[in-house]
């Protein structure tokens, strides 16, 4: 297998699945995605919505930049927020037979893509790590 | 020029030189570095002590933790820590003429790795960003 054959590969080869994904709702509030983001460790992550579609993304961040005040951080104010309000709806999505060079041009510009289902629900993630992991084992051989 | 020649390239050729790269020093407060982290986007930035030698990394997700307690988050006390006193020491470094092979390598674990002069100063780094944009051109062709 080289690395032409490697790409042809679908999305959901080397996707984490959805029930590994940290994530949070949009009628979730501020405070609850913050909450998520400082627990697992992740600077951004899916915002999905009732139906479990994809909606955006939010990161660390941006929820600080929510709060912060000449006066200092207003993390009072978190709770009354919600993550639709502030999340950033810049986020790539794949289906899972979509090739990963698809998901290897939209890793240049995003720390992770969403793979999703016809119907827009999240099925996993794809990382840069991911990507670099598999592109590091062919250029070396 | 193949895939294999770029990775024999020197890390210098790939790096963002250390003028335009955002960071912190080990004596300031984790309210200033807050403050770089949130203005500049970034989610992680290198920590340099007096010497602009670097010496670990801090991450907005690791000083918001650093301040988080059972009855909310103590932003107040950001004033009174030092950036030197949380940081993680776990920081990956490349001297100028190592070859970008050995930046890919590290990039599977690393959202961006510092490049260093012979005396430990930044001079610059390379991110995932970076390598991936490369990569692609490369294995398109
Ligand atoms: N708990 C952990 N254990 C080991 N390594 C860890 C780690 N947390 C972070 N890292 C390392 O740091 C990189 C950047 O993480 P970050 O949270 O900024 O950026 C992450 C995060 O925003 C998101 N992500 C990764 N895994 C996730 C998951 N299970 N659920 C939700 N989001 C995830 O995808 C981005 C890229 O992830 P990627 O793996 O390429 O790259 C990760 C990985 O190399
Ligand atoms: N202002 C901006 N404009 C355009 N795209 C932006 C951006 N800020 C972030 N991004 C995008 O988001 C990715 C992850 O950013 P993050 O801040 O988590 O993770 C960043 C950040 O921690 C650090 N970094 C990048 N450039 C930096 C700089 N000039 N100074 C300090 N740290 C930097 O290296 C990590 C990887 O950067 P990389 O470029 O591979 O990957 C970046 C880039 O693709």
């Amino acid at each position: 297998v080289d690395v032409s054959q490697f790409l042809s590969q679908p999305a959901e080869s080397l996707m984490i699945a959805a029930d590994n994904v940290a994530c949070v709702y949009v009628d979730h509030t501020l405070e609850h995605a913050l909450l998520v983001l400082t627990h697992s460790g992740y600077s951004a992550i899916p915002v999905l919505d009732t139906q479990s579609a994809v909606r955006g993304l939010i990161h660390t961040n941006l929820v600080i930049n929510t709060v912060a005040g000449l006066d200092g951080y207003h993390m009072e104010s978190l709770s009354h927020q919600t993550v639709g309000s502030v999340m950033s709806d810049r986020v790539p999505t794949l289906r899972r037979s979509e090739p990963l060079l698809k998901a290897l041009e939209l890793a240049i510009n995003h720390t992770f893509i969403c793979v999703v289902e016809e119907d827009g629900r999240l099925a996993g993630i794809i990382t840069r790590k991911a990507l670099l992991g598999k592109l590091y084992q062919y250029v070396r051989e």
